[in-house]
């Protein structure tokens, strides 16, 4: 059974595109099938990848998919036209058995996002404990709740600094009030992710004992093993 | 004559609304006339000014216009409907002899922000001096080059943590690309500014003598002097 995880939140700027591919990576590493889906035009998630990445010749190709393999032979799509709810479903299902699709959102909950959360069997929200992230993320809440999906969905507290008391003090109320919502794992602000990606690569390769590199790991543990 | 800054990047959390409020609060306190778009669906720069923010009766409507006072009395305006040309020119023009407009724009190149665009004098671009911010910004030169109006151009370095290497080097490396389009005052990480919109207001109230604050300051001394 494939599971597709999109990873949204129409809040700019809240690490979307870092946790995406971290946690396909990292599922990648620990030897699930997994396959990224890069929705945002501004293919931040490819940019990151982008180290000896080499596109996939046409054979293997999927109709209205660019394909391309990452270093550590992740499989990439980018959709090549505006997708479709159908062209959204081949690329979560054609080619080779796979466990996870992993999808990156653009900022917005309109176009490409609205297909991704119609297809996603669970929703990650990384959220920025900061006022501004807060505020937008009963919009996308909402959003959520209406889907004919019932898509399971999770919260990512994200880019925390434990010495600021705002931060603990949100956390805490964040799991207050969504309980079962929020992930036991929270990623720390962790300067070196902005690093590994003007490298092209993820934290595991750039720098596997930064804290955020060890964020993301327990992440991709508590996905494999709590969500089912 | 009224100067129309569109504040723009479609890069998600780069500091457009921060930007765009504080300027707008800071022209507004230097005595210049000032008006204050939000084209964002999120509001954020709606809620980083809501303490004391009254709607405003009918009579001074502008039609398509959902028209606000902030507590320092600055205008601030929302789009009732979608925003088109015209309405925006509207916008721009209709009331009040009004000195600047200021336009605070949603994470994205389509749309509201394309409008804005082409409305616009002046393009200001907040700049995050990190590899995903920068790659995106050869996509903003490239979309604000093509447009019919010949606004000019200035990027805002923003978020700048000084021990940061990286940061000066980018920073550095800017202004040689970018010759004269580079602001002369760049904006520092300071988690105040943040704080201050949880509270509704700019860091100008909140903490005057905050260093987010007096860097604001130099950026509002700058338009008004040297944006003519
Ligand atoms: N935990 C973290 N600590 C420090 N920096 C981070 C962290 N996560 C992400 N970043 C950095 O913050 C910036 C924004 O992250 P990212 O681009 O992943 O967000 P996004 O939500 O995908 O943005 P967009 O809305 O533009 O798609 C990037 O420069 C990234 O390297
Ligand atoms: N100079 C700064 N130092 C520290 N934090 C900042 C600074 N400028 C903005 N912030 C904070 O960073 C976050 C993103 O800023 P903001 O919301 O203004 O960006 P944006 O580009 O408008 O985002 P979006 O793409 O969602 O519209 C907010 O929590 C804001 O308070
Ligand atoms: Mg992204
Ligand atoms: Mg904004």
């Amino acid at each position: 059974k494939t599971r597709v995880i999109a990873c949204a939140n129409q809040k700019g700027g809240v690490g979307k595109t870092t946790t995406a591919t971290h946690l396909a990576i990292g599922l990648h590493r620990s030897g699930c099938r997994t396959r990224l889906l890069d929705m945002d035009p501004q293919e931040n998630a490819i940019l990151c990848l982008s180290q000896d990445l080499q596109e996939e010749s046409d054979k293997q190709r999927i109709p209205g998919w660019k394909c391309y393999r990452a270093a550590e032979g992740l499989e990439i799509l980018k959709p090549e036209t505006a997708p479709t709810t159908s062209s959204l479903h081949r690329a979560c299902t054609e080619g080779d058995a796979i466990d996870y699709v992993i999808i990156d959102c653009p900022p917005s909950l309109e176009k490409g996002t609205g297909q991704a959360l119609e297809a996603a069997h669970f929703i990650l929200i990384p959220l920025q404990c900061e006022f501004l992230a807060m505020q937008g993320l009963a919009q996308i809440l909402t959003r959520v709740n209406g889907l004919a999906g019932d898509p399971v969905v999770y919260v990512l507290p994200v880019m925390l600094e434990s010495e600021k008391h705002i931060h603990q003090e949100v956390l805490e109320e964040l799991r207050a009030h969504l309980p079962g919502k929020v992930c036991e794992t929270w990623i720390p602000r962790d300067p070196f992710l902005s690093e590994a990606s003007s490298y092209g690569v993820s934290l595991f390769t750039h720098g596997p004992r930064a804290v955020g590199a060890q964020a993301y790991a327990k992440l991709v543990r508590e996905v494999c093993h709590g969500w089912t």
